[in-house]
């Protein structure tokens, strides 16, 4: 893709096009060229793949902070799983049901989405298909209620992780939102202990609304960790830069297509050589 | 907002004299940014800012007394007239009319078909909902509960019967009921798909080579990023798009991607989707959208 082996400014234009076209912002795409310019400034000699390599580094470094793993340390852990409509999360609790299950860990999982048509059914058949027990409540019932049930089946029962999928709704649905924090606050109380982690599935073929899905999670139910899905399409994901560097957050896995086994841990590296 | 933005630039630099061509570029790189904010493709960005300086210089806004209000008019008017107008459905052919749902894993198709079918319902049309998603779980079911809740029949896919069934035979059977029972419209409901996935595109081009459906509509999230280009190109050549319904517009996204979209394939945008309830259905107004993407 890139040509050239001194840092002009059509080589510049082209380097800014990839990353702005990955949906990286245009505010960190300036950043990042800016943060390149001067990681290459200390070479003498120049060649494409010096640059490449040194683009990739940069990016790299945006991403890789340190961030403390998923605790599992208390008896029961408990994930809430949110976002915005179609992103991927009862899809993602099913694979990551599973992968805990590889893992040796007991798992239950709660079908929460109590509104869309079908919604439990489909988390039901995935329950199945896993060999995972799903609780589940009847259509129009509280959410809160069947995440109440599957609190305190966690509590009583020999799990050791309870997985929450919950309906999609959009960050600027006020109601929708304090419906989520109720079905929150009502897990901590029958449960005995807050959700460990509550993490918000991201679509990778969306623009920047999804910084603002992430901010507005953030802020009304407070989130502690992404999920990015659909890497196996041709959108890149550049959102996760901003999501990860401005926002502090990290991206524990991403989905890589529809079935069971697509999804694995976020790996800086991998990430970055997808964008390229 | 832009036009805010833009008066600020300009009445700074009206301070320096006569304005200067480098004057409307500077003034229009406020313009890029916000249209790359707001999801609009990096080239067709390009080509925007591009064509609006152009006619900036053409309609002398450098003479202007008023160089804002008319840099963002011509800014407005570019835009309003690249998002097009709404077109109605093409449901005058000889029945059964079929319309197919296409596009990406997640995008609101399935609820889409319902909403099209109550629209139509509304206007008179005997709709037949047909399920041909064979692959995510419950989504046949998904369909029928939606149908039943705005009572319109459902094409009973997959039943003990047809365990087996495959999307042509089911659009084939589904075809042969609505002839049988006078249904004029059916609404085909189908699989999601990447349209970088081969086989599940030729799945797609081999409905459309069978059943010559009347409208091919493209139901595309109103907050797809810059992909949406790559996406709905890839849907077009394939199919031969007739039309694209946006949905989710009642997000808070400034929905670029509209732009990108219709500049890219060039098919009217005809219906958006503004909520989850199947009656949260509206036709496409450019104007409206046009505001939103230039916020
Ligand atoms: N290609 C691809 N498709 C995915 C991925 N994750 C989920 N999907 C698909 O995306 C679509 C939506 O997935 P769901 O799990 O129903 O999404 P959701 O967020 O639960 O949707 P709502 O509950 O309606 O808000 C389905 O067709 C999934 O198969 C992924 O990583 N890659
Ligand atoms: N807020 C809002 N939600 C919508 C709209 N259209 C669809 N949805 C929601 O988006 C989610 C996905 O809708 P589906 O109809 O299942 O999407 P789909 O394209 O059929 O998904 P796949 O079959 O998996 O590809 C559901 O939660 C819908 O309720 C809309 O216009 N606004
Ligand atoms: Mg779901
Ligand atoms: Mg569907």
């Amino acid at each position: 893709v890139f040509s050239s082996s001194k840092l002009d400014d059509d080589y510049i234009e082209k380097i800014e096009e990839a990353l702005i076209t990955s949906d990286i912002s245009f505010g960190t795409s300036n950043e990042i060229i800016e943060d390149l310019k001067k990681m290459i400034s200390k070479e003498k000699e120049l060649n494409q793949d010096k640059i490449q390599n040194a683009l990739k580094k940069v990016i790299k470094d945006k991403i890789s902070k340190d961030f403390p793993l998923i605790d599992f340390n208390n008896k029961k852990t408990i994930f809430l799983i949110v976002g915005v409509n179609g992103a991927g999360k009862t899809t993602t609790v099913g694979k990551l049901a599973n992968f805990y299950k590889n893992e040796g860990r007991n798992v239950l999982i709660a079908a929460c989405d109590t509104f869309r048509a079908a919604g439990k059914e489909q988390m039901e058949i995935w329950g199945e298909k896993i060999g995972i027990p799903v609780v589940t409540g009847k259509e129009n019932q509280d959410p809160a209620s069947v995440a109440h049930d599957a609190s305190i089946m966690l509590k009583e029962k020999d799990f050791d992780v309870l997985i929450i999928d919950t309906a999609g709704r959009l960050h600027n649905k006020k109601h929708l939102m304090e419906e989520l924090a109720k079905i929150k606050r009502t897990v901590s109380k029958a449960a005995g202990i807050s959700p460990q982690e509550t993490i918000i599935v991201i679509d990778a073929s969306l623009g920047q609304n999804s910084i603002a899905q992430i901010e507005q999670f953030k802020e009304l139910i407070d989130v502690s960790g992404i999920i990015i899905t659909k890497l196996d399409g041709s959108a890149k994901g550049g959102i996760i830069i901003d999501a990860i560097s401005k926002l502090n957050l990290p991206v524990r896995f991403i989905g890589t297509g529809e079935k069971i086994d697509d999804i694995s841990e976020f790996s800086p590296e991998m990430f970055v050589d997808n964008i390229f | 907002n832009l036009s805010s933005k833009l008066e600020k630039v300009f009445k700074h630099l009206r301070g320096f004299g006569k304005l200067s061509e480098k004057n409307i570029e500077d003034a229009l790189k406020d313009v890029r940014l916000s249209l790359l904010e707001a999801d609009v493709n990096y080239l067709i960005v390009k080509e925007f800012i591009e064509n609006v300086k152009n006619k900036a210089i053409g309609e002398k806004v450098m003479d202007s007394l008023t160089p804002s209000q008319q840099m963002i008019k011509i800014i407005r008017d570019e835009m309003v007239e690249l998002l097009g107008q709404s077109e109605p459905l093409d449901i005058k052919a000889k029945p059964p009319v079929i319309i197919l749902l296409a596009g990406l894993q997640g995008s609101g198709k399935t609820t889409t078909a319902g909403k099209l079918a109550l629209y139509l319902s509304r206007i008179k049309r005997s709709v037949y909902l047909v399920p041909a998603d064979i692959y995510r779980p419950a989504a046949i079911l998904q369909l029928k509960k939606i149908g039943a809740s705005i009572n319109i029949p459902v094409y009973d896919t997959r039943n003990e019967a047809n365990p087996d069934e495959k999307p042509v035979q089911i659009v084939q059977n589904a075809i042969n009921i609505a002839e049988k029972y006078a249904y004029d419209t059916i609404i085909i409901d189908t699989a999601g798909r990447l349209e970088i996935d081969e086989p599940l595109m030729n799945e797609l081009k081999e409905l459309k080579n069978k059943f010559n459906p009347n409208e091919i509509l493209f139901v595309a999230d109103s907050m797809l990023g810059q992909s949406a280009v790559n996406v709905a190109k890839k849907f077009n050549d394939t199919l031969g798009i007739s039309g694209v319904i946006l949905t989710k517009v009642d997000g808070d996204s400034r929905g670029g991607a509209a732009l990108s979209i219709k500049k890219t394939i060039n098919k009217p945008i005809k219906f958006i989707g503004v909520g989850e309830k199947l009656s949260d259905f509206e036709v496409f107004h450019g104007d409206r959208i046009a505001e939103r993407i230039l916020g």
